[in-house]
């Protein structure tokens, strides 16, 4: 979903 | 992806491993803390809980990474706690994992990119992480001594975050991208392994065992 915040990291 | 978030990742693959060699190959957790590595298990689950919410198709490395995190640390848990039970050291892993996870629970309640289930599973996952490797450094301040192969692991798991602040800065510098809340935790998570870096560095690196001041 678009509004979840985006963690690009493990 | 930049270097040193690569090497973190695989530091943090290193650590994951050679503990599981460590107890599978000794077939004993002595001096292994079971209740940090119960608080890992937890946080790779609340952080990676989205592979449990949206179908995951394994086309990339990001979850396959994922799965492995969460497999071999409830693996590791099977190990201490039921397999090799007999060697788990529990006189020792005394710290109350409670006083963990609950400030960490409300913490992420309180401060948060966004108050919703998901993100305040992901947050909490950061703070607990940030505090969960006490219980093991706990175990040995008490025991006063650690195995050289448990003074690797404990290496391999703290230099990953330590390389994680070296990608957080690369980031800010080259993308300007911020994540605060896991940087701070980061930052404090890596802290907490200084005393323990320091005689790494001063022992283990010249052969020696790590004996603390009884």
């Amino acid at each position: 979903p678009a509004d979840e915040v985006d963690h690009d990291e493990l | 992806m930049n270097i040193f978030r690569l090497f973190g990742d695989l530091s943090h693959l290193a650590a994951i491993a050679i503990l599981l060699l460590k107890i599978w190959k000794t077939r004993s957790c002595a001096g292994v803390s079971g209740k940090t590595q119960l608080l890992f298990a937890v946080c790779f689950i609340t952080r990676y809980i989205d592979l449990f919410l949206h179908f995951v198709s394994l086309y990339n490395t990001e979850k396959v990474m994922k799965l492995i995190y969460i497999s071999a640390s409830v693996f590791t848990c099977y190990l201490i706690f039921f397999k090799f039970k007999a060697t788990y050291d529990g006189n020792h892993d005394s710290m109350r994992a409670e006083f963990l996870i609950v400030p960490a629970a409300g913490l992420a309640c309180l401060i948060n990119t966004k108050f919703d289930a998901i993100e305040i599973l992901w947050t909490f996952s950061i703070y607990l992480e940030a505090v969960a490797i006490l219980p093991q450094l706990f175990l040995i301040s008490k025991t006063g001594e650690a195995e050289t192969i448990t003074s690797h692991y404990l290496f391999a798991q703290g230099s990953y975050r330590a390389l994680y602040i070296l990608n957080w800065i690369y980031r800010y510098h080259y993308e300007s991208h911020v994540d605060t809340i896991a940087i701070v935790a980061g930052v404090v998570q890596t802290i907490l392994y200084c005393d323990f870096f320091y005689l790494y560095i001063t022992k283990v690196v010249k052969g020696q065992k790590i004996v603390l001041p009884a």
